[in-house]
């Protein structure tokens, strides 16, 4: 549903804009409505990439959910962001 | 969405600007 | 039959294509990466003696379209930053008012976001 997907990328940009403030809080810096709606666009195309990681990952290992080892995978190309997902998902365990 | 906006503050600071515009997000949109 | 190179295949590496120090070529590398908001420890140096050349991600940028491709298409995240490339050119000279936000602006609910 075409309209499904419009509301999602709706309350998306607007959580993305409120990150934007938060990060431009920290900064001293603004972010121009433009640059939210860029940043908005490349991370909600980046998170339907994500799916689609994640969906073959599950199906790969014989599974029709997907896990945490799952999303582990997707953070495998970089040491620092892999770190930081397995923290997050001992934390989460506990 | 947290580390493009940290991105692009950093090279709107590194231009000496207070404001990210959209050419600072395609700059560092390769990278990223 | 072995992955390594034979003695004359290694020859012929050594003689055409091995790039020594005082060929005056540059060996290519791609710009360093890291992250903002994460502790990064992957930061690798160069030897500053070493002779590189940073190759550039944004100096022959023209996306909007896809150059030609030949046995290869270009994959969903090539397609993904091309769009956004395209985007970006489209917004690069609105000023105030952003067209992206009046497009999606009838689709948001406040029910939709996690207050």
């Amino acid at each position: 549903d075409p309209d499904v997907a419009q509301r999602l990328r709706a309350a998306f940009h607007y959580t993305v804009a409120g990150l934007c403030e938060e990060v431009g809080q920290d900064t001293g810096i603004q972010f121009s409505k433009q640059a939210v709606a860029a940043i908005t666009e490349i991370t909600f195309k980046q998170c339907g990439s994500f799916a689609k990681d994640l969906e073959m990952f599950a199906k790969h290992a014989k599974r029709t959910t997907i896990n945490m080892e799952d999303v582990k995978l997707l953070a495998r190309r970089s040491n620092s962001l892999l770190r930081y997902i397995t923290q997050k998902s001992e934390e989460l365990a506990l | 969405v947290r580390e493009a906006a940290a991105r692009g503050s950093r090279q709107a600071q590194t231009e000496d600007l207070t404001q990210v515009d959209v050419e600072h997000v395609e700059k560092v949109l390769p990278q990223l | 039959e072995d992955w390594g190179l034979t003695t004359e295949e290694f020859e012929r590496w050594n003689r055409l294509y091995k790039i020594e120090p005082g060929d005056g070529i540059k060996k290519p590398i791609m710009p360093q990466s890291h992250f903002e908001t994460l502790g990064d420890e992957e930061r690798q140096t160069e030897s500053p003696a070493e002779e590189v050349h940073e190759l550039s991600l944004t100096e022959w940028r023209l996306a909007e379209s896809p150059f030609p491709d030949f046995l290869v298409d270009h994959s969903d995240r090539c397609r993904h930053f091309i769009s956004i490339m395209d985007m970006i050119e489209q917004m690069r000279h609105e000023e105030g008012d952003c067209s992206y936000e009046q497009k999606i602006q009838p689709y948001f609910h406040w029910e939709d976001v996690d207050i």
